[in-house]
């Protein structure tokens, strides 16, 4: 089940506090999500990343496999 | 990991659509 709490699926809520999370320059890569967020498979991860990409809660950074949020600093 | 000047001005361009892209689905939303 994917239930949406404040307009984000579950996975979503997951993978966007992850890379809120991260304080690195560069931001948080995605292998990186995936070892993390173990049960989710890397198609589940990138249609979430997509998703917050294209709501404007996270961006690419250093190429298209590192993510920042635009929450906080 | 230290940022070249160029991939600190990227990121920060991609900082900047990304918040307008925010900015717009919010106003959607109203």
């Amino acid at each position: 089940a994917d239930s949406s709490i404040n307009g984000l699926t579950a996975h979503q809520s997951q993978v966007l506090n992850l890379i809120k999370a991260c304080r690195d320059a560069q931001g948080m890569n995605i292998n990186e999500i995936k070892t993390k967020l173990k049960g989710m498979n890397m198609s589940a991860i990138k249609q979430a990343v997509e998703f917050l990409s294209n709501e404007g809660h996270i961006y690419s950074t250093v190429d298209e496999d590192h993510f920042k949020s635009t929450d906080g600093d | 990991v230290c940022l070249t000047e160029d991939q600190k001005r990227k990121i920060e361009e991609n900082r900047i659509k990304a918040l307008a892209r925010r900015a717009e689905r919010l106003a959607a939303q109203q």
